[in-house]
């Protein structure tokens, strides 16, 4: 299913003999658009659109028709084709997996204010143990009201135990979390940071420490799907100082485009490696590029 | 622009485009925006600083246009004030906020948790209760919302309260099921008070993008906007998006949400915000 934009930019290019460089402008501005409405960055937009323009003028391909020959795709469809596989590409390699095989498997999650970290958190929890693992969650946001119940409740709803010690910080909460998780024989433990401002320089000296002093298997980058034209510059950050592994784009189950997903990838170069569907636990799923790229391009 | 060629004002155009898409803008509000600039150019006005003043009086002329203060607690007794928004935006952390606030000019505030779905959400809102010296309603987890918001109600004017809030779930607008609910939450509050909520505020997370407009949209269709706060803007977002809403739906923004604390609470001020943005 096209969206309106997709569909307007493949009806400049009906009746086309052939892509050229002038008859691909209006399409390529069409497509513009629909990328701006998914909340792509505009400087990702740019050097996708200048990749699709150079993909398009390219080869024209041929595939088999219903009758077995060999025969020229229209080149709206090879507009088209140009436009999916350049995305598909661009949005990176699926089932990256989870480095969680450390002694125990660390797992740092970080991120904006409000983008899901903590019910990720439970929502990793309850694939590990549906793949037989014994986790333990680490409530180390210990500023925001209630952070630490909001983890207790989802680790008693999975009865998967909650590291917490008041008034202790969220470095010295960590590192005796994964002491505490080695002597228990809790084989991964997933840090639940406090959401925090790429800007805010204190709040993220903090998450460099924690991960300088457990050093993680995994820190998951955990981002709103609806996010704009911010993706870029807080992932950018993000990734300067913690070096993510991966990222977690939630809220998909809303209709959000997630250009964001593209962006971020494109930027930091890391993968995308789960999608938040929802809100239950159980909302949790393995990142495929080609659903979310359809859904990016419209 | 490589891609796209053309004139010297064709640049001076993109680079006044990408300024406000680079700040969640949008395309359509950019476009609107962009009119009067074009027509200045047309005119042979093509000094970029002016040009730019162009720009920045359309903007706030669409915020201008839009702007009204809150309904105040002189004028309806409970004040009755509904807080929705999707998930994370920020609504319980700015009822903390305006509690406080209204506290602090001698009010006296009653707090609906009205949110019964997601952990630990009574438990946060009790927190802000106690920072900002207002009295909080909750029941169970599980609990029907309108039973809390009846009850909020209720202590309201059975104690001569002067503003009640009600806290309310996250909710994505495509989940036809809590958009529902939300209808429903409004017509417990009219049958109690019947010209009530005095005021009821789309919260929406600064570092929003497009999807801003139809979350507005679908809100408002369950139960009617009179304004919306717009949070987390002490981060890097513009929150360019609140000038869809303004234009396109005619909404008040009625504060912006500056940080976490319980002062992090500032009314809109157009000219601040445009400063900001562009
Ligand atoms: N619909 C939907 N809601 C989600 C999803 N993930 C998280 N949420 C909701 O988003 C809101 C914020 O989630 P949290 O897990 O508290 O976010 P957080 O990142 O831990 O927030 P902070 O700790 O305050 O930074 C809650 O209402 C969650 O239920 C998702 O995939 N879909
Ligand atoms: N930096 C910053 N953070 C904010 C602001 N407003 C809220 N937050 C943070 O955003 C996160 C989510 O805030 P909540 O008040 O829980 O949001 P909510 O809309 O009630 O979330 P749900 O009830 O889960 O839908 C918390 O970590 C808040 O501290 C703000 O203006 N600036
Ligand atoms: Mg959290
Ligand atoms: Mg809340």
């Amino acid at each position: 299913v096209l969206s309106r934009g997709f569909k307007n930019a493949t009806m400049k290019l009906r009746g086309q003999t052939r892509l050229t460089e002038e008859n691909l402008k209006p399409a390529l501005r069409e497509v513009r658009t629909s990328l701006i409405q998914a909340d792509v960055d505009i400087s990702v937009i740019k050097d996708f659109l200048a990749r699709v323009k150079e993909k398009s003028l390219g080869e024209i391909v041929r595939v088999k028709s219903p009758t077995g020959q060999m025969v020229k795709v229209t080149p709206e469809d090879h507009f088209i084709k140009a436009c999916y596989d350049e995305m598909a590409e661009m949005m990176g390699p699926e089932d990256v997996g989870l480095d969680v095989d450390g002694n125990p498997g660390i797992i740092m999650m970080v991120g904006l204010q409000g983008s899901g970290k903590t019910t990720t958190t439970g929502k990793l929890a309850k694939m590990l143990l549906e793949q037989g693992k014994k986790p333990l969650l680490v409530a180390a946001d210990i500023y925001r009201p209630a952070a630490v119940d909001q983890l207790m409740v989802l680790g008693r709803r999975l009865d998967v135990p909650v590291f917490s010690i008041k008034g202790m910080k969220p470095v010295d909460l960590s590192k005796m979390a994964v002491a505490q998780a080695r002597s228990v024989g809790r084989d991964v433990v997933i840090i639940d940071t406090a959401g925090r401002l790429a800007i805010d320089n204190a709040l993220m000296d903090e998450l460099v420490q924690i991960k300088g002093t457990v050093h993680p298997d995994e820190v998951l980058f955990v981002c709103d799907a609806m996010i704009g034209q911010d993706a870029v510059r807080t992932a950018k950050e993000f990734d300067r100082r913690l070096d993510f592994t991966g990222f977690v784009l939630t809220k998909l189950d809303g209709d959000a485009r997630g250009g964001a997903a593209l962006s971020i990838r494109q930027v930091t170069g890391k993968p995308v490696k789960f999608l938040g569907q929802g809100e239950e636990l159980d909302k949790l799923e393995e990142f495929r590029a080609e659903g979310l790229a359809q859904r990016i391009l419209g | 622009d490589q891609l796209f060629g053309g004139s010297i004002d064709d640049d001076m155009l993109e680079e006044l485009e990408e300024v406000l898409l680079v700040s969640d803008v949008g395309v359509t509000t950019t476009e609107r925006i962009l009119t009067p600039v074009r027509e200045a150019m047309r005119n042979g006005n093509v000094d970029p600083a002016s040009l730019r003043h162009v720009m920045k009086t359309t903007m706030s002329e669409m915020l201008m246009e839009v702007d009204a203060p809150m309904a105040s607690p002189d004028d309806h007794k409970p004040l009755v004030l509904l807080v929705v928004g999707v998930n994370g935006s920020g609504k319980t952390t700015s009822i903390g906020k305006i509690a406080a606030r209204y506290v602090r000019d001698g009010k006296s505030v009653i707090l609906g948790a009205a949110d019964t779905y997601r952990a630990a959400a009574a438990d946060q809102l009790a927190v802000w209760a106690e920072r900002a010296g207002a009295t909080l309603v909750r029941h169970k987890e599980g609990a029907d919302p309108g039973a809390v918001v009846y009850e909020a109600l209720e202590k309201g004017i059975h104690t001569g309260a002067d503003v009640v809030i009600i806290d309310t779930a996250g909710r994505l607008q495509t989940v036809r099921p809590l958009m529902e609910q939300l209808s429903k939450i409004n017509r417990v509050i009219r049958k109690l008070v019947p010209d009530g909520p005095h005021e009821t505020l789309l919260v929406v997370d600064g570092t929003m993008g497009q999807n801003a407009l139809s979350q507005a949209r679908s809100f408002h269709e369950a139960t009617p906007l009179t304004g919306v706060v717009v949070t987390k803007l002490d981060g890097t977002a513009k929150g360019g998006m609140v000038l869809a809403i303004s234009s396109d739906m005619a909404k008040p923004i009625k504060f912006i949400g500056i940080g976490e604390q319980i002062d992090d609470l500032r009314p809109f001020d157009p000219q601040a915000f445009l400063d900001a943005l562009v």
